[in-house]
């Protein structure tokens, strides 16, 4: 059986909040070192990649693997119903129909129970290849987030280049174009605001808007960004989160122009 | 969709 606490629901709101709109149904696979999922979207274009280790609740216990097959939808009905500061328990069985959800308040006051019934879901897993990427991106998720909506004002895409000069995010749209340029910044008062670019080759790929902004309502879970570049190859945004877990995007750069 | 890449055709299924 699964019975996994956390500290506070919160992280699993933000967890679910930020990939919803992104992919529906998915397979939470649990077994002793954690709680993954995988899943692309509709259209193929992006994969949602979250790893949950077993640290990061407390206390953690799964037997056998397990997926659940959950609608995310309806996980985040039952979600809303959790306090921000509650302590979330998630328990199933072996072979489970529902999984069950507790919310406690940390006064212990009040104790709330519900449980979602679980899907059947057939879900392709892609083997995502460890790949030493040629830029990485390190930044303020405010600041990233900020830049997806401003350049999404103008065009549907941009193309984001990395030279040793800084980071550029470029687009060109009907009503004009727009390009921000970003330099590696060190801050030793805040370090959440420092800039850190880490270049083998320069890369130049193009990417959907739509998809980046998407990826950005991941911005509440982590101060920092990675973004991971290679030419040719899907890029990598990629939250960190406690415990050595995290939420990564990829997206498919966009091909022919 | 034109000119937008296919994560598929990077990614191989397990």
């Amino acid at each position: 059986m699964l019975e996994a606490r956390l500290e506070q629901a919160e992280l699993l709101k933000k967890v679910v909040d930020a990939i919803k709109d992104l992919v529906q149904d998915c397979n939470f696979d649990c077994n002793d070192s954690g709680v993954a999922l995988q899943a692309m979207d509709n259209s193929h274009v992006a994969l949602v990649s979250m790893m949950l280790k077993s640290e990061a609740f407390s206390p953690f216990r799964c037997d056998r693997n397990i997926a659940l097959g959950i609608n995310l939808s309806s996980l985040t009905k039952v979600l809303r119903c959790a306090q921000n500061n509650d302590i979330l328990t998630v328990k199933a069985e072996d072979a489970p129909d529902v999984v069950n959800l507790m919310f406690e308040s940390s006064d212990s006051d009040r104790l709330s129970e519900y449980d979602i019934k679980l899907m059947d879901i057939d879900q392709e897993h892609l083997g995502i290849p460890e790949t030493e990427y040629a830029a990485t991106v390190t930044m303020p998720s405010p600041e990233f987030q900020r830049i997806c909506r401003d350049l999404s004002a103008l065009s549907e895409s941009v193309s984001i280049e990395c030279t040793k000069e800084g980071v550029k995010f470029a687009c060109n749209g009907d009503i004009g174009s727009g390009a921000v340029t970003l330099r590696s910044h060190s801050d030793v008062e805040n370090p959440d605001q420092n800039i850190k670019i880490d270049l083998t080759e320069p890369v130049a790929l193009t990417f959907s808007l739509k998809y980046l902004s998407n990826f950005c309502k991941a911005s509440g879970l982590a101060k920092s960004v990675n973004i991971c570049l290679s030419n040719e190859v899907p890029l990598l945004v990629e939250y960190g989160l406690a415990a050595n877990s995290y939420l990564r995007f990829y997206l498919a750069p966009k091909i022919g122009d | 969709k034109a000119g937008q890449g296919n994560i598929m055709n990077f990614f191989a299924k397990k």
